[in-house]
């Protein structure tokens, strides 16, 4: 696992979250229930806590996004570039930003969302990309069932060295 | 049925790698290669950061595998030097 630099990290273990906008290709619930359970890869293994808000500024805002979104990373279209995150601060920061030009899915069609999620939120909370293949914190897409998934030990390690372990 | 020749294929193929390497490995846009001394190559450099990174051979050369995983989808924050 790699910390981004500086070593960025939230100062509260409560944290909001909101979904600005939805993408056409899957149902809006399916939408939530990902991004939801993304949220909970990394609250269940450190004390952070996410809230839903639905319509003030959060901490995390979620967004599907086309091509020039004005923040200096364009996306490509489909394939290459999927999505990008901000680490933690005001703001842009831990903000994810989604390429609505990709094939999003709640299986195993098209990108995943739930998984290209997981590992973004995993840059909000302030890690960066991690050479060991097997990792969610890979920068490569690769697809797991969501109903299966566990959260590799290096992103447990990594994510714990930031935050320390659950509570639970 | 027709070929690309050559050469447009290396011009692809440069591309993508330059293209790669300046998203995320941090490798500046060489706006003046002709003043850069003959030894120097930022792009091998570079090449070889982002082949230790994924665990590839590191040759310093676009090679198949390098250029499979440059094609692989993936995530839009860089590798190196957020």
């Amino acid at each position: 696992y790699v910390f981004t630099p500086g070593n960025p990290k939230w100062k509260r273990n409560s944290l909001t979250y909101r979904i600005l906008n939805y993408t056409p290709k899957m149902r809006k619930t399916d939408v939530d229930e990902a991004i939801r359970k993304a949220l909970s890869v990394w609250s269940n293994v450190t004390p952070l806590t996410f809230r839903k808000v639905e319509d003030k500024e959060a901490d995390i805002m979620i967004s599907f996004a086309y091509r020039d979104h004005r923040d200096n990373s364009p996306f490509d279209g489909p394939n290459g570039q999927l999505a990008h995150a901000f680490q933690p601060g005001e703001g842009i920061g831990g903000d994810v930003h989604l390429d609505e030009e990709e094939a999003w899915s709640k299986n195993g069609r098209g990108y995943n969302l739930f998984i290209v999620v997981a590992h973004e939120l995993g840059h909000s909370l302030g890690l960066s990309h991690s050479t060991d293949p097997g990792a969610l914190m890979y920068p490569t897409y690769s697809y797991t069932d969501p109903n299966e998934f566990l959260l590799p030990q290096d992103d447990i390690d990594g994510i714990q060295a930031i935050y320390g372990p659950s509570n639970a | 049925f027709p070929v690309a020749p050559e050469g447009e294929d290396e011009g692809k193929t440069l591309q993508l790698v330059e293209s790669y390497l300046q998203n995320f490995y941090d490798l500046q846009r060489d706006h003046q290669p002709h003043l850069r001394n003959k030894d120097e190559n930022p792009l091998v450099e570079k090449l070889k950061e982002m082949q230790a990174f994924f665990g590839l051979e590191v040759t310093g050369k676009p090679d198949l595998d390098t250029l499979e995983m440059m094609k692989k989808p993936r995530c839009g924050i860089p590798d190196v030097g957020q």
